[in-house]
């Protein structure tokens, strides 16, 4: 909390929106900013109401640079919002940077308002900022899914210790807005015209799969791959980034680094010479370069030398030294050349014949430090590549430090 | 995920900004230069310690990359006011 703990006296808080941003419709602004008021009243006594007129409680506004108080906005990117704790004048009220893009979604195009506004009303209510990682009043951005958005317990706990828990009647979402659960899904990028799945399948939000524990014995992946120095395991539409920055696994949705694709991927591989990973999904596959899908895609995997019969694939691994990249179907492989972007001579060959010991389907392939590693059910099979030799079997989730 | 920053100075002069912001660190030019370097490095031990980044005082890659981070413009520290 702030020094002195201010908080709002009373369970009745005004507030009201005194501009808007071109970057969203004025009815997306409204809803963005009821959901993240909705988000705190279901969790303490307070009700919030918004007044059109006069001196509200919370004063939102968007400004760019210099806006009549002490803390000149910067400009794209950098400081995004700020608001000041309760108190009059001023006090509560929340500015958001316009020289940001605002979104309705989390793209990477621009900053989702949901979770801006929410993150500064949390200030506006008496919360100063959290060191716990994933919490919502953390002070960096994290674009994360918001359909079905829940608060940290650590910013339950904060607001709770200002507040108290929600009285039961109360618990109902603010007076001036119900809110409203996202209908439609703007992907960050369009995807072309050429493929019928363009329309990703979860645009309603039922309930996920959870995700499994990470040392979930019988834990397996969809696909692995590596990316930037990282290595992203990815099951439905989860995934575990093992990072050389930090010592611990980070849980994060596809959505929320790639919004317009569709979660449960069949394989995946990166090119790291080229900066850019595949994703394989059904008879499609997809390139991206860190967070941006290139255009043209997703192109049909035929298109890559695989034959009509082959509907998917089960797993593909890349070879750095000899640029080859080994697709997995069913009990065989094929190699294809990435420097020719073409398959080679005498694919595909059985995968029992050159990869003695390994059983197949293979979920999931990974190339690191100069192996394969190639993942059935919840077995992993440490290959040396060169010599194609099985050097020792470990579990799926070994690489959570379980 | 990151990408490794290049310039140094262009670099100090952003984290110093940066503490300044969010940490409230206040240049005070000392006649010793050392001292100066000191009073900064304290800062960015606290910031480094709020993340849960190691705490080492120097403005190494992991340090910077958080600093670019989009965030937030209210201070980290409590002497917000």
């Amino acid at each position: 909390t702030f020094p002195h703990t201010p908080t709002w006296k009373k369970e009745d808080v005004t507030y009201r929106i005194l501009n808007y941003t071109p970057d969203m419709l004025q009815a997306d602004v409204e809803e963005a900013i009821a959901r993240a008021f909705q988000l705190w009243s279901s969790v303490t006594p307070l009700r919030f109401t918004r007044v059109y007129n006069g001196q509200a409680d919370i004063m939102i506004s968007f400004a760019s640079g210099f806006h009549n108080d002490f803390y000149s906005f910067d400009g794209p990117g950098g400081t995004l919002a700020h608001a000041y704790a309760p108190g009059s004048g001023i006090g509560g009220d929340a500015h958001f940077d316009e020289d940001e893009n605002w979104t309705k979604f989390t793209t990477y195009s621009g900053y989702n308002l949901f979770l801006v506004a929410a993150h500064e009303l949390g200030h506006s209510l008496g919360l100063s900022h959290s060191n716990v990682f994933g919490a919502l009043m953390y002070p960096t951005y994290m674009p994360v899914d918001t359909r079905d958005y829940q608060l940290h317990q650590d910013d339950i706990d904060g607001i709770q210790a200002l507040y108290g828990p929600p009285k039961e009647s109360s618990a109902l979402p603010t007076k001036a807005f119900p809110p409203q659960e996202p209908t439609e899904m703007i992907p960050a990028e369009a995807p072309t015209e050429t493929s019928p799945r363009e329309e990703p399948t979860e645009t309603t939000p039922s309930k996920p799969p959870q995700r499994p524990d990470d040392c979930d014995p019988h834990l397996t992946f969809d696909a692995i791959t590596t990316l930037r120095g990282e290595t992203l395991f990815f099951k439905d539409r989860y995934v575990w980034r093992k990072s050389p920055y930090f010592s611990e696994i980070e849980h994060d949705t596809i959505f929320s680094f790639w919004p317009s694709l569709i979660a449960g991927f069949d394989a995946a591989y990166e090119v790291d010479n080229k900066d850019r990973v595949l994703f394989f999904k059904d008879d499609q596959y997809w390139a991206v370069s860190g967070y941006s899908i290139e255009s043209g895609f997703p192109r049909p995997i035929q298109n890559l030398g695989f034959p009509t019969s082959v509907r998917k694939i089960d797993a593909a691994a890349h070879d750095q030294n000899t640029k080859r990249t080994y697709f997995f179907v069913g009990n065989k492989y094929w190699s294809f050349n990435e420097n020719t972007q073409s398959m080679e001579r005498g694919y595909p060959r059985k995968i029992a014949a050159d990869f003695q010991g390994i059983s197949h389907p293979v979920n999931a392939a990974l190339q690191k430090n100069g192996y394969f590693y190639i993942f059935h059910g919840s077995n992993q099979y440490e290959v040396d590549i060169k010599k194609k030799k099985l050097i020792r079997i470990m579990k799926s989730n070994s690489w959570f430090d379980c | 995920f990151p990408v490794a920053p290049e310039k140094e100075k262009e670099d100090l002069q952003f984290a110093k900004k940066y503490l300044e912001s969010f940490y409230d660190f206040k240049e005070e030019k000392t006649l010793f230069r050392a001292k100066d370097l000191n009073q900064m490095s304290d800062k960015i031990r606290e910031m480094q310690s709020f993340f849960g980044l190691e705490v080492t005082g120097e403005l190494n890659h992991k340090t910077l990359d958080i600093m670019k981070q989009p965030r937030c413009g209210v201070p980290d520290v409590r002497s917000y006011s």
